[in-house]
């Protein structure tokens, strides 16, 4: 379970905007 | 230059393009119990953008399945309850089938901006949250 919440907080921070 | 918080004010997009502003606003749809709806949307993104690394069919299906069975497959949750009937059987065909597509969410995503749109972002420019913030 932890891998799968891993997997998909992974793809959601990747479409986030990198630090400025 | 402008200050970011007030860059914010222009549009959603400007908002979901600061970390700060994603920050605050996520801590203001936490507040109102529906955060799923900003996780979905970056999940939708994050998802979209697999195509271009380097990420095996495998795991695109696992994800495809994750985002599913988490925002769409619980009738009760708050972001199935704003996508349409006709756009969550479309995302359950393309799981059942294994029909993955890069842009098989597009159109759930664009159905929970629309609502974030008109609804919860006009609310977070209006709440404590931010003008405490500004």
């Amino acid at each position: 379970i932890d891998s799968e919440d891993d997997l998909l907080q992974e793809c959601i921070s990747s479409a986030m905007p990198k630090k400025k | 230059p402008t200050p970011p918080y007030l860059k914010w004010a222009e549009s959603l997009h400007s908002l979901l393009d600061d970390q700060d502003g994603i920050l605050l606003f996520r801590t203001f749809l936490k507040q109102e119990e529906c955060a799923d709806m900003l996780d979905f949307w970056f999940a939708c993104s994050g998802f979209r953008k697999l195509e271009a690394g380097e990420v095996t069919e495998e795991k695109k299906v696992k994800l495809a399945k994750l985002i599913y069975k988490k925002y769409i497959l619980d009738n009760n949750g708050i972001v199935s309850r704003q996508i349409k009937p006709a756009t969550k059987s479309f995302i359950r065909d393309c799981v059942m089938k294994l029909h993955i597509d890069p842009a098989m969410f597009d159109q759930a995503q664009t159905e929970i901006q629309t609502m974030m749109e008109e609804n919860t972002y006009p609310l977070f420019l209006k709440s404590d949250l931010y003008l405490e913030y500004t």
